[in-house]
């Protein structure tokens, strides 16, 4: 209903707001905006960000590891309002630099109290964030095996 | 609702029967390029419904069975079992257990598709009736593919508006 | 030829004059997220005379002009100039020079857009002319944009040939 | 011309298969095939590979990193067959394994003799091959500035 998906919006808003702080930090600014206010049940969604420091004229300018953290602020300002049970990402952190995969990773083991999380990566600084490494391997070729790596934490 | 563990066989590159536990927390999955991680990605896409086969990779669903290796032949069926657990009661009693449910779906290369709940054959909607409320539809957030987070901000208005529909 | 140097002002977040090397060998540029070095690509395929801004990233023209920042008002003007050794000689002596020919471009705001060989006024076909027979055309596989790797392999047919026709 | 057309593809098919076995190693297959040998002045080029030791039906089934090394493998077959000056290559080993970031690299260093590349990376690995290294920072926010990082070698 028009109702339910209004108040969803301005739960999510505000999330998206704080959230971007977190993993942008400092002086940016944000903002998810309704294309048509007036027709709930047809309007888009829009979604702006102003990284910290610059003036954005234009989302299409962001650099590739902008866009990955706004698109992981929307995750998580979702998942805030309504965890669903289980999220599995694809290599999400790869064009992340090493400060952006810092934060990413701290917001993450956040999350991961409310919910499961499956990650997949060759990055080191994330490995080290799980609870549980799964390797995949195909020792014999083209036949795919999982083997749990055991920590020595 | 948890996902406890989900298994594999005879889907994409996983031929043998593949067990996966999901503990809480973070899981990371990590190995050699083409070794099948994202594949366990598709094999979750499609026990949650995906019917559209490019979602899935491939030009169409027979894509999604082991075609063979070098020194194995290809199956002909591909089976993925997604067992749950902290199921709302009603709901799993209505399959005849108590709050742990397993999710089946097989698919044969002369297209007969099944879905199976506890063993008992059902249909894609009562799979999907296990999800409804969770934000894990086929348009779901919480499921990102290898390259594709940038999509999601490039992505028209009305695209991200389904996200919102989603967890409303 | 050789790429000498590449000197950018006012173009995009290069908001003051900026003078970069090219060595032989592998030059490696790194950075944080969001520091610039994608746009360095972007002031290399805009010198070699791209013309729609969606392949700058951009909606329209104004987009590659600095725009401000936090303590800089934006600029009015955005200059690329590429400075090129080792020209066939025949073809830098039609622009005054031995062997080196500086090749620059300008964009106003207004809408005045210039370009410049060894500061002489040209049109675009005579930069196009300078990179003639060298695959290095607006549809050049030697200029590879930051995720668009994927897209080579998942390009059609038709797109994949006019690769082999710029190398022909 | 036509015949020109088809002397080019001939010299790059041939070149493809050779990097092929460099990139990919060991015993997979690759080819380069004409969609309409009849009409060479309209045909399109088609891309088959197949890594080793698997059964690949269709190329949209190649993992991320697998589709990287091809793009890589037929980048470098045109290079071989009419190296232009000038390759500028933005991330292109974010999806690359340690293993076929070493196999890229070594080839990266061979066709540098004949052309100069420059590649944006954030990996450790592809940096140390570099013979020049230039850091893009925005000490003051939204302003990019070029610094010029010596080795110690
Ligand atoms: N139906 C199938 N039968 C056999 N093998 C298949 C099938 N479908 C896909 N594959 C194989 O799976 C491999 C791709 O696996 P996947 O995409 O999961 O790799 P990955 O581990 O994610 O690698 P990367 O790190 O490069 O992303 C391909 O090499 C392909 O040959
Ligand atoms: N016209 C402009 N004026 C001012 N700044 C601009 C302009 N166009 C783009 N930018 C800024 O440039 C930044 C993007 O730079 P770029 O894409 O080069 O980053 P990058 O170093 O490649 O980062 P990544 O490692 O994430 O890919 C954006 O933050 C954007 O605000
Ligand atoms: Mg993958
Ligand atoms: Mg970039």
């Amino acid at each position: 209903t028009a109702e339910s998906f209004y108040d969803t919006f301005q739960s999510i808003k505000k999330n998206f707001k704080d959230i971007f702080k977190i993993l942008f930090g400092g002086e940016g600014r944000s903002d998810i905006t309704l294309t048509d206010e007036g027709d709930i049940l047809n309007t888009g969604v829009e979604i702006f960000v102003q990284p910290p420091g610059k003036r954005l004229q234009n989302m299409t300018l962001l650099s590739g590891g902008e866009k990955a953290m706004t698109a992981a602020v929307l995750l998580f300002a979702m998942f805030l309002h309504k965890p669903s049970p289980f999220c599995f990402l694809d290599e999400i952190d790869a064009p992340l630099d090493d400060a952006n995969i810092g934060r990413f990773c701290s917001i993450l083991k956040d999350m991961s109290k409310k919910a499961q999380f499956v990650i997949i990566t060759h990055n080191q600084k994330t490995m080290e964030v799980a609870d549980q490494l799964y390797g995949v391997t195909m020792q014999e070729p083209g036949v795919s095996k999982v083997i749990s790596v055991k920590f020595e934490n | 609702m948890k996902f406890k563990k989900l298994i594999i066989q005879g889907f994409k590159s996983f031929v043998d029967k593949t067990v996966i536990e999901f503990p809480d927390g973070i899981t990371a999955v990590v190995g050699p390029n083409g070794s099948g991680k994202s594949n366990i990605l598709d094999a979750i896409r499609w026990i949650l419904g995906e019917q559209n086969p490019k979602e899935l990779r491939g030009s169409n669903m027979d894509d999604i069975i082991f075609a063979g290796s070098e020194n194995r032949k290809g199956s002909n069926i591909a089976f993925v079992t997604l067992v749950l657990t902290d199921i709302d009661e009603s709901l799993a009693a209505k399959w005849g257990s108590f709050s742990e449910v397993e999710i089946t779906r097989k698919y044969c290369r002369d297209g007969d598709r099944e879905y199976f709940i506890n063993n008992k054959r059902c249909k894609l909607k009562d799979i999907r009736e296990i999800f409804y409320d969770t934000g894990l539809g086929s348009k779901s957030i919480s499921i990102i593919e290898q390259g594709k987070v940038e999509k999601l901000i490039s992505a028209t208005p009305e695209e991200i508006r389904q996200f919102f529909d989603e967890a409303a």
